[in-house]
């Protein structure tokens, strides 16, 4: 474990934190992407399949139930909860994820470190993972205006990776025959999706401004 | 190569 890979862990966490109180305190799920919310879930549904085969460490598997569980929850929230689904925008949340899982499933299948049932497991939760935050950009556009709460959930779910790109660059220096090339390119395109995002966030921020993204 | 390694990360 290095500092990058704990602040990426700690950063990802307090996105779901953001994510669950915005959720919890405005009693609503606008702004939010249902469809972004059940890719996650199944990326770490498809990733964490060793969580009760392979124990690493405790913080391994208490951080993989803690996302499994928030991210089903979310999903379940936004779906059947009778409060919370009444607020989900659901006429705006229209990207066609499916399209994302199908061809996810085909790049697990071509692109993967051995043909094993864990290992395409895993590249599709990579790659699925590298475009899940897609929806979710799609609706901040439509919907306008963004409230705090979504912006920095959205920030915080892309900063975190950045953070794991510093860490494979780490581990790459600090351990020999270290590569992970699934992960570095699958992480640098996810990174660059919410380039556009961190520029609008930083604008909004330097000027103290509602972030505005444009349509 | 990575495929021998855990998969140690989240």
């Amino acid at each position: 474990m290095n500092i990058f890979r704990l602040a990426g862990d700690m950063t990802h966490l307090f996105s779901v934190l953001v994510l669950l109180l915005k959720i919890y305190a405005t009693k609503s799920c606008s702004g939010i992407s249902l469809k972004t919310q059940e890719l996650y879930a199944l990326v770490f549904l498809t990733r964490y399949l060793d969580l009760f085969t392979d124990f690493i460490s405790v913080y391994n598997s208490v951080m993989k139930v803690v996302f499994i569980s928030s991210s089903v929850a979310i999903v379940w929230c936004m779906r059947y909860h009778p409060l919370t689904r009444r607020t989900y925008d659901k006429d705006l949340d229209t990207f066609r994820h499916y399209i994302l899982v199908g061809v996810s499933i085909i790049l697990a299948l071509l692109f993967h470190d051995r043909f094993t049932f864990r290992e395409v497991f895993w590249a599709f939760s990579i790659y699925l993972e590298a475009v899940a935050i897609l929806p979710q950009l799609v609706l901040l556009q439509r919907s306008g205006n963004v409230d705090n709460l979504t912006g920095q959930y959205v920030f915080f779910l892309g900063a975190y990776r950045a953070f794991y790109i510093l860490n494979w660059i780490y581990r790459y220096f600090t351990e020999n025959h270290y590569s992970r090339w699934i992960s570095w390119l699958a992480g640098f395109v996810q990174t660059a999706l919410y380039a556009d995002f961190f520029y609008y966030y930083f604008v909004s921020w330097k000027n103290n401004a509602k972030l505005q993204l444009p349509a | 190569s990575s495929s021998d390694q855990p998969k140690d990360e989240l």
